[in-house]
C-alpha cells in the first residue's frame, strides 16, 4: 500500500499544468 | 489530505515533506538562519516547488537546502535524526556546473518516489552544502546501527545517481561526526 513512483514517472509530468 | 489531493487530480505522496533553506548570515545564530521554506504532499506541488525556486549551483557559498520529512528538523539534535547518520557525496569544484543538479533532484526524487522500498521509512531527509571548497549531498537516516537498512539505501542512491563503481561514497553516524575533530570523519560503511 506504499504510494511509489520512479524516476521516469516523476520526471514525465514535470511539466504538466497542474506542477506549474 | 489524501482525498483531497485525488479530487483535485493529483498524486499524492507517501509522506508530507517540508524544504527547509539555510543562508549563512554570521552576525545571527545558526538556527536563525535555518528557514522552513514551505511543505508539500503531491507530486504536482513538489514539481511547482521546484521550479519556482533557485537551482542549487545558483546559490551563494555557504547555503544549503534541506528536504525532510514533515515533523523533523534538518540537524542532528532532532530526536529522529540523532542516531542516525548520512550517506555523503562530496563533489569536485568543477561538477558544480556539471553534475550537482541533476544530483540533487534525482536524490530529491530518491525521497519522494520512497525509492528505498521496505527500507524508506529509514530516510529522514537530505542536504546539499554548497560551499567554496566543495559541494555536498548526503541523504539522512534515522538509524545508525541499522546495518542492512543503511547499506540498501546506500546502494540504490548509488545507483539512481549513476556513479561508477570506482566512485566510493562512505556512511557517517551524525555521533561520529559532531565529536570528529578537523575534517576526518569517522566512515561506517563504505561502497
Amino acid at each position: 500500500g506504499k504510494k511509489q513512483y520512479d524516476r521516469e514517472f516523476l520526471l514525465d509530468i514535470q511539466f504538466m499544468p497542474a506542477c506549474i | 489530505e489524501l482525498l483531497q489531493a485525488e479530487v483535485l487530480g493529483k498524486h499524492p505522496l507517501q509522506n508530507r515533506w517540508a524544504l527547509w533553506f539555510f543562508k549563512n548570515d554570521k552576525s545571527k545564530m545558526w538556527q536563525a538562519n535555518l528557514r522552513l521554506v514551505t511543505k508539500f504532499s503531491t507530486v504536482e506541488d513538489f514539481w511547482a516547488l521546484y521550479s519556482h525556486i533557485q537551482l542549487a549551483s545558483k546559490l551563494a557559498a555557504g547555503c544549503d537546502y534541506s528536504l525532510f520529512k514533515d515533523g523533523i528538523e534538518p540537524m542532528w539534535e532532532d530526536n529522529q535524526n540523532k542516531r542516525g547518520g548520512r550517506w555523503l557525496i562530496t563533489l569536485a569544484r568543477q561538477q558544480r556546473h556539471t553534475e550537482l543538479d541533476r544530483f540533487w533532484l534525482d536524490t530529491l526524487l530518491c525521497l519522494i518516489g520512497e525509492m528505498f522500498d521496505e527500507y524508506s521509512d529509514e530516510v529522514c531527509g537530505a542536504v546539499i552544502n554548497i560551499r567554496t571548497k566543495g559541494d555536498k549531498i548526503a541523504i539522512w537516516t534515522r538509524e545508525a546501527e541499522n546495518r542492512e537498512g543503511v547499506t540498501h539505501i546506500g546502494r540504490v542512491y548509488k545507483e539512481h545517481l549513476g556513479l561508477s563503481q570506482k566512485v566510493a561514497i562512505g556512511y557517517q553516524a551524525h555521533a561520529d561526526t559532531a565529536t570528529k575533530s578537523g575534517c576526518l570523519g569517522k566512515t561506517k560503511f563504505v561502497l
